[in-house]
């Protein structure tokens, strides 16, 4: 079936959210959003880069997470890899 | 501030940089200013000294590129991802590369290179990202106009906690990024806009939207790139859905994100003697159409529709207002007009005519 507008858009969401924690806050490529143990690593480096621009917490990409990312930046990274 | 882990430096004071490339989209002679400038931001408040080599391997070597250009972070395009460097080391260590595809400027217009470049030469020396949002080293780009800039102190505490201070006697501080509930929080102006209230200091607004607990910090330049910083006086026309701004004997009048054509104006336009030199705070009585405008112990009444000033003015602020003192910052809301002087409020009620309320400045940040 052809994919609904919005969850095409979700997944493009997913992958400029991704994309944007691998360039800046490390978050591995071969990150496995299912494993059993443990925060979702995409969880948890979102929720470093909520922290460190004084976001609120959530985790999840809200409005003002997406509308930060879109923001003209440097490409160096926030974390120290 | 943070420095880079592994706290990377130059073992030398004395660095040299290079120029590689130039963009075709500025005059090579504003590129070479805006090094330089760039450069001196860093070199004014540390011992670093920076000489330009023409050839040769330099310590920065600075260039333009696109794309993936072989240092295995390509860029992006235009936007996203502006320019990276690399902490100092040999080879690449030190590098600046700048996206040839974003529209690098000498103004408010696209990215302005100077801003950038000032930036890149922070991870240059070693610095890191810093989270102050006022800070240079903030990650995200805001346009300062490059003859305001000042080094802001977090960056200044970053970078000598590497180099250590400047050898010049005087030592340099730099712009304090305001802090909502900072006791000592005090402004420069304030306005309401639409049903928000915006709270002036230095390049920066606090925005507080009734509906919201926290105050939101901008950079003025964020919506009006061309109005300068220091705002000392504004008001809210809420009938013409204008804001007037004043900073020394110039004012401007404005629409949500646009100037009107031919502002700024000289105050002497509105009708202040020439021994007006600034207005220190304004704001506008929406019932009665009239503005006040406060300068030093005197205050003046201004007719919005007459558009002039009323006669019988100016009159001491003591006689009408009572014991505020000079004010700092003024503005209406809900039929009340608040006076800011240092980190006092006072709530004045027009209809009593006297003070009815004393409060911190912050009182409006839910501290």
């Amino acid at each position: 079936f052809p994919v609904a507008p919005e969850a095409e858009d979700e997944e493009k969401t997913l992958q400029f959210v991704e994309s944007y924690l691998q360039s800046f806050y490390d978050l591995r490529k071969d990150h496995h959003p299912h494993i059993r143990s443990g925060e979702n690593p995409l969880t948890a480096k979102l929720k470093e880069m909520q922290s460190f621009f004084g976001l609120e917490v959530t985790g999840k990409p809200d409005l003002e997470t997406l509308e930060m990312m879109k923001k003209p930046r440097c490409g160096v990274t926030d974390v120290q890899k | 501030y943070m420095a880079t882990p592994g706290n990377p430096k130059w073992k030398r004071n004395n660095l040299t940089y290079r120029i590689l490339n130039y963009t075709p989209k500025m005059r090579r002679a504003d590129v070479d200013e805006a090094v330089r400038r760039a450069l001196n931001v860093w070199s004014s408040v540390t011992p670093l000294t920076f000489q330009k080599l023409e050839d040769k391997e330099a310590d920065i070597m600075i260039s333009f590129a696109y794309r993936d250009h072989r240092d295995n972070s390509p860029f992006d395009g235009p936007n996203g991802q502006l320019a990276h460097a690399f902490q100092p080391g040999e080879d690449i260590g030190g590098d600046v590369h700048m996206d040839e595809e974003e529209t690098w400027t000498k103004d408010g217009r696209g990215y302005n290179l100077f801003i950038v470049l000032a930036h890149e030469l922070g991870h240059s020396l070693g610095l890191s990202h810093s989270n102050d949002p006022g800070a240079l080293m903030y990650p995200t780009y805001s346009y300062i106009d490059p003859d305001e800039f000042l080094l802001p102190q977090d960056d200044i505490n970053g970078i000598q906690s590497i180099y250590g201070q400047s050898n010049a006697p005087m030592q340099p501080t730099g712009p304090i990024t305001p802090e909502a509930c900072d006791p000592n929080l005090t402004f420069d102006s304030i306005t309401t806009l639409r049903g928000e209230i915006f709270f002036f200091k230095g390049r920066y607004m606090l925005r507080k939207h009734p509906a919201r607990t926290e105050a939101e910090l901008n950079f003025i330049s964020l919506f009006w790139p061309r109005l300068p910083s220091g705002i000392q006086a504004a008001y809210e026309n809420i009938e013409r859905d204008e804001i007037t701004f004043f900073k020394e004997d110039k004012y401007w009048v404005v629409r949500g994100y646009d100037i009107l054509p031919g502002y700024p104006k000289r105050i002497y336009h509105l009708g202040f003697p020439k021994t007006v030199k600034r207005v220190n705070a304004a704001y506008n009585d929406e019932t009665t159409g009239k503005t006040y405008f406060f300068v030093a112990d005197r205050y003046w009444r201004y007719d919005e529709e007459k558009k002039s000033m009323d006669h019988g003015y100016p009159r001491k602020i003591v006689s009408d207002f009572g014991n505020i003192g000079r004010v700092d910052a003024a503005f209406q809301k809900d039929g009340y007009v608040y006076f800011f002087h240092g980190t006092t409020q006072f709530q004045f009620d027009p209809h009593a005519k006297r003070i009815v309320r004393k409060m911190k400045s912050t009182s409006w940040f839910n501290c």
